[in-house]
């Protein structure tokens, strides 16, 4: 079974999608096969990559709705992009947010994501899954998937204030599958110099100690320009804050014993 | 017909709750009656005017599943609680997430709100609609209400790649109800030392010309406090950057004829 990290937190803006692109190009920079899965209407892994929307044939909504393709049905490798040396994307499309009402009442609606990475897990060793915002059935087909979650917070009183309700989540998850993904919390958008973060990043670790990774992702300007170029940081800018934070977080989940 | 100013836009953490929260309590400084009325299942704009989710007895959610009290449907009114002078907040709770699957497939699903609203708008001059990330059927209720539809941006490149889609939604609305809400783009978490953000505000006002409101949002760390404390900026921190921001923008909202 190959190792499948949701990147997932309702609240909006955190850097869920900035996180999900450059922590899979970290994982494939350390010589993984990595398949990163847009599962977001909005598609912004997909051209946070480079990839146009346009362009896209085959995507994650075919994927959900079980499409076929040649008379069988619509495989994650068919619609992946190579993107780097090593990390494929299957792309979202704007269909995807029709997800919502088209699978509303359908049986297996939850893991149908999960059954489509079963046929896959020979391929890829490892896959990050980008949500987008809200806990509806996209997210869920991620968290029904995922051996891990990481749950990027960017220290706002908002952001902190709304773990709760994704830990709820998850808790659901683990009654519904038998064994939940393990939970991991990431600081990201860190400014170090605002007191008031450094605060909130202390007692973060205070209330949920070893749940919250060592790795923080600062606030740098790198990535968002990265996000602008369609490019993961690695390539855009090697040598920034971001890239070495994200290179750091990729060694801490390898070394904390990803099962590879 | 009381104004009804929605608060949207599909990508998160623009700022779409600090704007509802804080251009409210503005109106509300400049001696209109205002309702700002949680329609997002976060309920950010509920805790960020203080107050706690498990004192809220009626909610936004017994208005939409249309739940009754002492014999009657609930009303916007019942549900209201004071802020400042002349600023009450129709407060959410969770079970607003659930609103997806349970009115699926509901006739006039998407007009509970609009319906809602037109009970009480003798009571207030502006309604502020606070919207969650996303596009479905709680944002669609705030847009078929509005007469105004404010969407912040946060000048970044994922927030402006997707206003395409906030625009297409739009032009659906005014097929549907015959008059769609005007729309205004509202430049936020504005950081003028950053040139990738002065280019990106310069270019978003050449593309989209008066659509683009003359106000802009600062980043202002009192904004951020402010929420934590569970109050309007106007009363956290009167004298800030973010204060005379949504001051600015409340001016300009009432001088271009919003028909008071
Ligand atoms: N560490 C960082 N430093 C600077 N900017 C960042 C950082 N992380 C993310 N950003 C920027 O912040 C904004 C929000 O990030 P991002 O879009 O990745 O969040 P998200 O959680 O995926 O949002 P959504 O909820 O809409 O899916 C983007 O403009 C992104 O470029
Ligand atoms: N002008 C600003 N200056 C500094 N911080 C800001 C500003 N506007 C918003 N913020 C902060 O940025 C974060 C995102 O803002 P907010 O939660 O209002 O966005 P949102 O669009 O409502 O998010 P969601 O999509 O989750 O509903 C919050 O932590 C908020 O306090
Ligand atoms: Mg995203
Ligand atoms: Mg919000």
């Amino acid at each position: 079974m190959a190792n499948v990290i949701a990147i997932a937190n309702q609240k909006g803006g955190v850097g869920k999608t900035t996180t999900a692109i450059n922590l899979a190009a970290s994982l494939a920079g350390a010589k993984r096969r990595v398949l990163l899965v847009d599962l977001d209407p909005q598609a912004h892994a997909t051209v946070g990559c480079g990839v146009r929307e346009d362009e896209v044939e085959l995507s994650t909504w075919d994927i959900l709705r079980g499409a076929d393709v040649d008379g069988r049905p619509v495989g994650l490798s068919d619609t992946a992009w190579e993107i780097l040396d090593g990390l494929f994307l299957a792309p979202s499309c704007v269909g995807l947010a029709t997800v919502e009402q088209s699978l509303a009442g359908e049986e297996g609606r939850e893991t149908r994501l999960k059954r489509a990475l079963e046929q896959v897990t020979s391929r890829y060793d490892i896959v990050v899954v980008d949500c987008g915002p809200g806990l509806g059935i996209l997210s869920m087909n991620a968290l029904m998937a995922a051996t891990e979650v990481i749950v990027p917070v960017d220290l706002g009183f908002f952001s902190l204030y709304g773990l709760g309700r994704v830990m709820d989540t998850l808790r659901l998850v683990a009654e519904r599958t038998g064994r939940g993904p393990a939970m991991h919390i990431l600081p990201t958008l860190y400014d170090t110099r605002a007191r008031t973060m450094r605060r909130a990043l202390a007692s973060l670790r205070d209330q949920h100690g070893p749940v919250v990774l060592n790795a923080a992702i600062h606030f740098n300007v790198s990535l968002r320009e990265a996000a602008a170029m369609g490019s993961p940081i690695v390539e855009f800018a090697p040598d920034s804050r971001g890239h070495e934070d994200y290179k750091a977080l990729a060694e801490e989940l390898l070394s904390a014993g990803l099962h590879l």
